[in-house]
């Protein structure tokens, strides 16, 4: 049940699954559990929505965690977030306030088969499970795989490479399901947040190239306030800014892609470490990292309701 | 041991290019040694200034030591053995528990 459940540990996918129906079962008054399709080897790409219920449509917030299989950190973060919001909903003014008025969709493990494989087979792994049929590779960077500056640097089109783009853009199901729930909802979501490990950065567009964004005084100040709220909780500080001048110019990855279709705040998280640990962030460090990783979003879902 | 013990001896380097003489050598050797790039994502990303993180498996941990030495590029070790951390991340968990 939902109260013996261990947020400081690492689950499995088949136990985050159970842990989404028990969530959606015991939580109906701020939970719906959605299914966008399937993933390459047939697995739900199952999503939490998190909010009070409302006849108005309300604006949203989109975050993903385990777009790479081996940054664990990440679906631990997804479920710690679900964990607090639930738990702090009428206790915490803010956490309140958010669910009062916005709506979270929370999707746990993105790439659900390359998650599984990493627990089973290799830990290392990083893309999604796919077939190629010329070469015994499988797999393609789910970063790499969104219609927008689509395979240029940083990015390769040999199957067997880690950052693989895949065939064509949107070859992934799972990216394909997500990019289409997305499009489908634009005009609500006003918030693309994707987690993954590591560098102890918080991102923002653009990827391909060294323009500022149009609303970069609004977007930056959002990064601003999010990486100071962080830093309250533990004194751990991230780097932030676009990501193109943060770390380096590379093709379209996810945050590029929903900023290019309409969503006005779009970042990517890269949690700790700085590679003392790297993937390996022990259980004992998970407690922690969520702790003020959920600060620095609650920073920017605040930011949504307010004018910039 | 999990994973089937598959990462005793692998280990994980940091290194530092300073010049770009660094990183044209370092292309070099990655076209002998095969590696896992943790950070960045891909070897096309090396640039001066940047620390590269690579998960190097433990037949190649030596040559890559070596060739490293001989380039003079500096380096050092972020994990002297793979296995051990996998084992400490989920705190020794029995695997058929976890799995």
């Amino acid at each position: 049940s939902e109260s013996q459940y261990d947020y400081e540990v690492y689950h499995s996918l088949e136990e985050i699954q159970n842990w989404m129906f028990e969530m959606n079962r015991s939580r109906p008054e701020l939970v719906t559990m959605l299914s966008l399709g399937k993933s390459y080897e047939g697995r739900p790409l199952f999503v939490l929505q998190l909010g009070k219920r409302s006849c108005l449509q309300k604006k949203s917030v989109w975050i993903d965690c385990g777009v790479h299989a081996r940054e664990w950190i990440g679906p631990a973060f997804c479920q710690w977030f679900v964990k607090e919001a639930l738990s702090t909903y009428k206790y915490d003014s803010v956490m309140t306030r958010l669910l009062n008025h916005l709506d979270f969709f929370i999707m746990p493990v993105f790439n659900v088969d390359g998650y599984r494989f990493s627990w089973n087979t290799d830990r290392f792994w990083r893309k999604t499970r796919s077939k190629n049929h010329k070469f015994h590779c499988r797999g393609v960077d789910a970063n790499r795989n969104w219609k927008v500056k689509w395979c240029d640097e940083g990015a390769s089109s040999h199957p067997c490479d880690d950052t693989y783009c895949g065939p064509f853009p949107e070859s992934e199901p799972e990216v394909k399901a997500v990019a289409k729930f997305l499009r489908k909802h634009k005009r609500h979501m006003k918030a693309y947040i994707s987690i993954h490990a590591y560098a102890q950065m918080l991102l923002y567009p653009y990827s391909y190239k060294y323009a500022a964004i149009p609303n970069f005084n609004c977007v930056e100040s959002a990064a601003q306030n999010a990486v100071t709220a962080l830093y309250s909780a533990y004194g751990v500080r991230y780097r932030y800014g676009p990501a193109a001048t943060t770390l380096y110019v590379s093709s379209g990855s996810s945050i590029d892609w929903a900023y290019k279709n309409g969503i006005p705040y779009a970042f990517a998280f890269e949690l700790r470490d700085t590679g003392h640990f790297g993937f390996l962030l022990p259980e004992s460090l998970i407690k922690p990292t969520c702790t003020e990783t959920l600060k620095a979003v609650k920073a920017i879902a605040s930011g949504l309701l307010k004018k910039c | 041991y999990q994973y089937n013990n598959r990462y005793a001896g692998d280990q994980v380097f940091r290194i530092t290019l300073t010049n770009d003489t660094e990183v044209q050598a370092l292309k070099k050797i990655l076209e002998l040694i095969k590696m896992d790039f943790w950070q960045p994502n891909s070897a096309s990303l090396i640039h001066r200034n940047a620390t590269v993180d690579v998960h190097v498996k433990r037949n190649d941990t030596q040559r890559l030591h070596a060739r490293l030495k001989l380039e003079k590029i500096k380096y050092r070790m972020l994990i002297a053995d793979l296995q051990k951390e996998i084992e400490k991340q989920t705190g020794y968990r029995s695997s058929r528990k976890r799995r």
